[in-house]
């Protein structure tokens, strides 16, 4: 039952990390000038950290997005695939997203935390955190955005291991996050970061772990109500923007403040749609709404990027 | 594989500081096994929480007694997970 091309793929059907990963090899093969996958780590169970890289050139900077870092947010990863599809099929027909690859390489990791994911479809479709178990505690796996060297270990994290939001025994100790870490320090010219969850509709910019205004505050929330406005355009959906800390609660050892401390001006995350009847069960038939208009405002951010250089 | 039959998501609506903070209380009550989807912030953001069947009536309760409106936004959670596979095989096939 496998499609054999891309073309073939079901968008708008939840899939197993397999067939991701297939769906991931078929892109490449089918592009392969342009698309290539990256494997830049492993899973505590072993699984590959598959990131696809959408390259027209050498040396660019980068642009980093990620879906699906808490294993039971399905719509994420479902969302990332589409977005793989849209930027192979507008390359050179859509002149915006056209004029960003000729400036800037695309980095995608569908899948952030394979081993939850795997875990949600096979065992416990609520499960959130990443697999690896914890010393001295019946309680598996951490929440790999609280894992983050940015405020790590302090309010808005738990140092309970059966906490949903157990930060881990160190910054970085979960390999899902290192090797992000790893990739972003390799790669050194990352301009815009954005990590991509669901639910509940914002737009967030740094900071989580402090109340005091990251330094690019008004040009960072400038950016999010173009990006918002964007996204409402095409169904109307509501979004809220700001800073973490102010928009939902302080939370420690999060991804994008950590990015965001590294240099990355445009750090954002995301909260993908809900339709207010579903939470984390969002049907299948809202995966393709959800990442059409989730694109609109992935575009706003990377073309801002484009046009801003720093 | 864990099934969730019985469960229900409540949607709760806080009106006050007072119920948010009640709310606190509710998620630290651990032998109850909620699972906060959106967790008590402050009263613009509604709070969405997983109820095992075995704790419905103590979390009614407690919302009743202390007057903080909720609604189910879902009835029982295994209905959808049963729901998810069925499409899930239907694209398959």
């Amino acid at each position: 039952s496998q499609p054999r091309t891309t073309d073939g793929y079901d968008y708008a059907s939840y899939h197993t990390f397999s067939e991701i990963t297939s769906f991931m090899d078929m892109l490449v093969q089918e592009k392969p000038n342009f698309v290539s996958k990256l494997v830049i780590g492993k899973s505590y169970e072993g699984r590959p950290l598959n990131v696809l890289k959408f390259s027209t050139g050498a040396n660019r900077p980068g642009i980093w997005i990620d879906t699906g870092i808490h294993a039971r947010e399905w719509v994420t990863p479902a969302s990332g695939t589409w977005f793989a599809k849209k930027i192979v099929s507008d390359y050179g027909h859509d002149t915006v997203l056209t004029a960003i690859l000729d400036k800037f390489d695309i980095f995608l990791e569908i899948v952030t935390n394979p081993d939850g994911f795997h875990f949600t479809h096979t065992s416990n479709r609520m499960w959130r955190k990443t697999r690896k178990p914890n010393d001295g505690s019946i309680c598996v796996g951490v929440d790999a955005n609280r894992n983050w060297d940015a405020g790590f270990g302090g309010a808005g994290s738990s140092n309970n291991p059966c906490s949903e939001t157990y930060r881990g025994p160190s910054a970085h100790s979960e390999p899902e996050v290192k090797a992000i870490v790893d990739f972003v320090k390799s790669h050194g010219n990352l301009k815009a970061f954005v990590s991509i969850h669901s639910y509940s509709q914002m737009l967030l910019y740094p900071y989580g772990y402090t109340r005091t205004p990251c330094k690019d505050q008004a040009e960072l929330d400038e950016l999010a109500k173009k990006a918002v406005t964007d996204l409402k355009s095409l169904y109307g959906t509501n979004y809220k923007y700001g800073s973490i800390i102010n928009v939902i609660y302080q939370a420690s050892g999060g991804t994008i403040d950590w990015t965001y401390n590294q240099g990355i001006k445009y750090s954002y995350t995301f909260e993908l749609r809900d339709t207010g009847r579903y939470g984390f069960m969002l049907p299948a038939n809202q995966i393709i709404p959800t990442a059409e208009e989730t694109w609109l405002a992935l575009m706003a951010i990377m073309e801002h990027t484009k046009n801003n250089p720093y | 594989k864990e099934t969730f039959e019985g469960h229900q998501v409540l949607r709760i609506i806080p009106i006050s500081e007072v119920q948010i903070n009640l709310l606190k209380e509710l998620s630290k009550q651990d032998h109850l096994l909620l699972d906060f989807w959106t967790e008590p912030i402050h009263d613009s953001l509604a709070v969405d929480v997983r109820v095992p069947f075995h704790s419905l009536q103590a979390v009614r309760a407690f919302l009743g007694y202390h007057e903080i409106h909720y609604e189910i936004m879902i009835h029982d959670l295994q209905d959808l997970m049963d729901e998810e596979q069925r499409e899930m095989m239907k694209s398959r096939a």
